[in-house]
């Protein structure tokens, strides 16, 4: 199903997102 | 750049996470400053302190000339603490009109207001929970959300 697909790969770049964001040093947000 | 208008939907919900003690719905709602004052003493108690807290809420008649007064030291308090806590200038075109805020709730401005709120609430020592929360929300919230922190990290960049 080609919008489950979509809504699985959105999920995963979201989820990349903020992940990496978790992963960042504290005080700066770029 | 992002709509600001658009941010102002969905970063409210992102608010609403915080459940501060003040009503928290509306752009009306946080056209008095009181509810951004008490999710950023939970973002930061430290800098955002009790007595910080204290002077906002000093006042709470609905006058609309009190509310900017409230809503101009917020947002002078959120640019010193992206300055000097978390090394992050916010540049003068980035900043909100607190006046149309205060008088007339307007959306655009308001979303540019939370968008630096939600800088505070990312970088600051406890970021780590605000995201696990924000990646909480609904998948169309946490997009809006991920395009204002991302055109947040390429805006301003010392």
């Amino acid at each position: 199903d080609p919008n489950m697909k979509a809504g699985a790969t959105s999920e995963g770049v979201l989820a990349n997102f903020f992940n990496s964001l978790l992963s960042k040093k504290t005080g700066s947000p770029g | 750049s992002v709509d600001k208008a658009e941010l102002c939907g969905p970063l409210l919900t992102w608010l609403q996470t915080f459940q501060v003690p003040t009503p928290c719905a509306s752009p009306q709602d946080l056209s008095s400053g009181l509810a951004i004052a008490h999710v950023l003493h939970q973002i930061d108690p430290a800098w955002f302190n009790e007595a910080w807290l204290r002077d906002i809420l000093e006042d709470p008649d609905p006058n609309w000339r009190l509310k900017i007064s409230n809503l101009k030291s917020i947002l002078e308090s959120v640019v010193e603490y992206s300055q000097d806590v978390l090394g992050h200038p916010v540049s003068e075109q980035h900043l909100p009109n607190v006046n149309l805020i205060g008088e007339f709730s307007d959306p655009a401005e308001l979303g540019r207001l939370l968008q630096l709120v939600l800088g505070c609430a990312i970088s600051c020592e406890k970021k780590q929970e605000h995201i696990q929360r924000i990646m909480t929300l609904e998948e169309s919230v946490q997009h809006v959300v991920m395009e204002a922190i991302q055109e947040l990290m390429t805006r301003d960049t010392p």
